[in-house]
């Protein structure tokens, strides 16, 4: 563990706790895509199986438990409790483009062809485009709330963060998986323009139009 | 058979 693979996961855990207090707060999941929100759980889900096969440290565990129940929860806010605000007619983006595609590199590109090995390889790649129907809803839509500005700064700055870490390690460990490196590297590209209009528009007040 | 590559990492 090192201070930006702290700060990285602090980041992820913040993005989600203000997406879900948000939510609870205003009572309602407006300018949120649900579809991306679902692509999240499924990345969580695949990702995290090694929870009944191996044991890492509690940290992990606890880290894992926790995305798991927070983004099934939030799936039940925008698909249950607070469906009503749920804006679906902007929240069109066609997730097959996504899934297809990375369900196919994931069964070429990895580590090793085993069940577990070849979920997590999917995850990684779904993680990094899993943020692409929220992009499409706040283009399509022409703004966010500032509070959703705030959780995808936060979300995208955990990958960032990543991607620092795995430079720390490199060089400390020679720790280096090409995977995660690739796709996180995709993942915060996909970011960039947000952070641009993030820093230049969201932290002087104005709203992200 | 190659052990499972442990994921420390989230």
């Amino acid at each position: 563990m090192n201070i930006f693979r702290l700060i990285g996961d602090l980041s992820h855990l913040f993005a989600i706790l203000i997406l879900l207090l948000k939510i609870w707060k205003t009572r309602s999941c407006a300018g949120i895509s649900g579809r991306s929100q679902i692509l999240f759980a499924l990345v969580f889900a695949t990702r995290y199986l090694d929870l009944f096969t191996h044991f890492i440290s509690l940290y992990n565990t606890l880290m894992k438990i926790f995305y798991l129940c927070s983004s099934f929860g939030t799936i039940y806010l925008m698909y249950v409790k607070f469906k009503a605000t749920y804006d679906r007619n902007h929240d069109t983006f066609r997730v097959e483009f996504l899934l297809i595609p990375v369900a196919i590199l994931s069964l070429i590109f990895n580590h090793e062809f085993d069940v577990l090995e070849i979920l997590w390889t999917f995850s990684i790649y779904l993680e990094s485009v899993a943020i692409l129907p929220q992009l499409f809803m706040v283009s399509k839509t022409g703004e966010a709330e500032s509070i959703t500005s705030h959780y995808l700064f936060a979300l995208g700055a955990y990958r960032g963060l990543y991607i620092l870490n795995w430079i720390y390690r490199y060089y400390t460990e020679g720790f280096f998986d090409l995977i995660a490196v690739i796709a996180g590297i995709v993942q915060t590209v996909l970011y960039c323009d947000f952070f641009y209009l993030y820093i230049t528009k969201v932290l002087k007040g104005k709203r992200l139009t | 058979e190659k052990q499972y590559q442990l994921k420390d990492e989230l």
